[in-house]
């Protein structure tokens, strides 16, 4: 039997508006120790990498490791007959389940639902644990301003790490521009600017998954930019008392 | 994406 129970439903609900416009359907992976989820966008060029760990939920039971492959667009249609301040809790009964079932649980109405699960054969990637050259922590609506600032001039974004500080440009055919921010170490960590450089970068990225990946900006007020010369990107949301929500990105190649 | 590489090419399928 697996059993996971949100006390903060509208976080999994947040979690599954970041990730919809990129991944269509997905296998969530739950054992002993949380659930997790892997999976690519369908152009092969980013990633989405899900973890959730079993202290972080009100209630957490999962005897016998599983895979549920789920349709993103059918699960939100379920979630759509929740509140935002419901507890929600995931519950299969089988040891190889066709339906995820769902409550929603608020002060005066209990829902549930099952969603019919899938077989999907889906390719992991092996993503190995890299020490990466230049570590950014900046608040996430600053990124996604600036995406979407320089997402306007050029469809593709440079991003430069110095010691000083990070630097994001774009060259269109209108013209170019630059955006550096500053590091500061503000007694509020919602704003801070934090940079680890021990090699600097210098990379380019496709703005539009920038823009995708900024849908999950609602899961924390920092994100965290990890990179290595001619190396994915990665993105990272950390997930309050939960875990975390990884988005990697394959640079451009110059062009 | 003509210009942008696939992820397979740096994480090996396992």
């Amino acid at each position: 039997m697996f059993e996971a129970k949100f006390e903060d439903g509208g976080l999994f609900k947040k979690i599954v508006e970041a990730i919809k416009e990129l991944v269509k359907n997905v296998n969530l992976e739950a054992n002993g120790t949380g659930i997790s989820l892997q999976a690519m966008d369908t152009s092969h060029v980013a990633l989405v990498a899900l973890q959730l760990n079993e202290k972080g939920f009100k209630k957490y039971r999962c005897e016998k490791s599983l895979t549920m492959g789920l349709s993103i667009e059918n699960l939100q249609k379920i979630l759509k007959c929740s509140g935002n301040d419901d507890q929600i809790t995931l519950r299969t009964q089988d040891e190889e389940p066709t339906t995820l079932s769902f409550t929603f649980e608020s002060k005066n109405r209990i829902s549930e639902f099952q969603l019919n699960l899938m077989s999907l054969d889906q390719e992991q990637l092996g993503v190995p644990d890299t020490e990466y050259s230049s570590v950014v922590r900046m608040p996430s609506n600053e990124f996604t301003k600036i995406c979407r600032e320089l997402g306007n001039i050029n469809e593709a974004i440079g991003i430069e790490t110095s010691k000083e500080g990070i630097k994001f440009y774009v060259k269109g055919d209108i013209g170019e521009g630059q955006v550096s921010v500053k590091i500061n170490d503000t007694e509020k960590p919602e704003e801070r600017v934090e940079c680890e450089v021990d090699e600097p970068v210098n990379l380019s990225f496709a703005v539009r998954y920038f823009n995708l990946f900024n849908k999950a900006s609602a899961l924390s007020s920092q994100v965290i930019l990890s990179m290595s010369q001619d190396q994915p990107l990665v993105i990272e949301y950390i997930i309050e008392e939960m875990g975390s929500l990884k988005l990697y990105l394959a640079p451009k190649i110059n062009d | 994406e003509e210009y942008q590489i696939y992820l397979n090419k740096y994480f090996p399928i396992v």
